[in-house]
């Protein structure tokens, strides 16, 4: 079956808005 | 020298959090670099995650997966099972960006197992999430009920209404 070029998926946007703030500190 | 390493790893980080992604792996590339000429792993670890994280936000998916890769190794080396799950959580999400969802698949098993040892919750609901939503996206949908049945479980348990 032929998958969907682009998909919007909830929780990698999630994942990806958490990231936008987290550093590894020294 | 050490403390050019530390500063290297703020200075990314600032850079980072300012938008500024290039610049950031610019700084934690020194940062690596001196981590190495120590034989700091810990801090090797945390720059190898660092620009992980900028590379996501350069839209260099690939490259992205291969920092979380040696921050895996390096959280296995260092025994350290909440950084390795953290990082099988980076490259089931970076696969997902990269439309491959059997190896998504594989880092969010990952994930979940570490998540359920550690009794981590929220972990494990994230990982039911991220694993229904990429069972749906292969079609395979009752292994992505399965999933969305656990996290629905989960989200009553620890109360996370949205």
């Amino acid at each position: 079956p032929q998958r969907k070029h682009v998909i919007q998926v909830d929780s990698v946007q999630r994942w990806m808005e958490d990231l936008r703030h987290m550093t590894e500190v020294e | 020298r050490a403390a050019q390493g530390r500063t290297y790893g703020n200075l990314g980080n600032t850079h980072y959090l300012l938008g500024n992604f290039r610049n950031a792996v610019v700084s934690h590339e020194q940062r690596l670099l001196i981590a190495k000429e120590f034989g700091d792993r810990s801090a090797e670890r945390r720059a190898y995650c660092n620009l992980g994280n900028a590379y996501i936000f350069l839209g260099e998916f690939e490259v992205a997966a291969e920092h979380y890769k040696r921050t895996l190794q390096l959280a296995r080396q260092l025994q350290d099972r909440a950084v390795e799950a953290q990082a099988c959580y980076s490259l089931g999400n970076t696969y997902t960006l990269l439309q491959d969802y059997e190896r998504a698949i594989d880092y969010h098993l990952k994930h979940l197992i570490i998540a359920q040892d550690l009794n981590d919750r929220i972990g494990e609901g994230r990982a039911c999430w991220s694993l229904g939503n990429a069972y749906t996206a292969l079609g395979n949908h009752d292994q992505a009920m399965h999933f969305a049945e656990k996290h629905l479980e989960i989200s009553r348990e620890t109360g996370d209404r949205s």
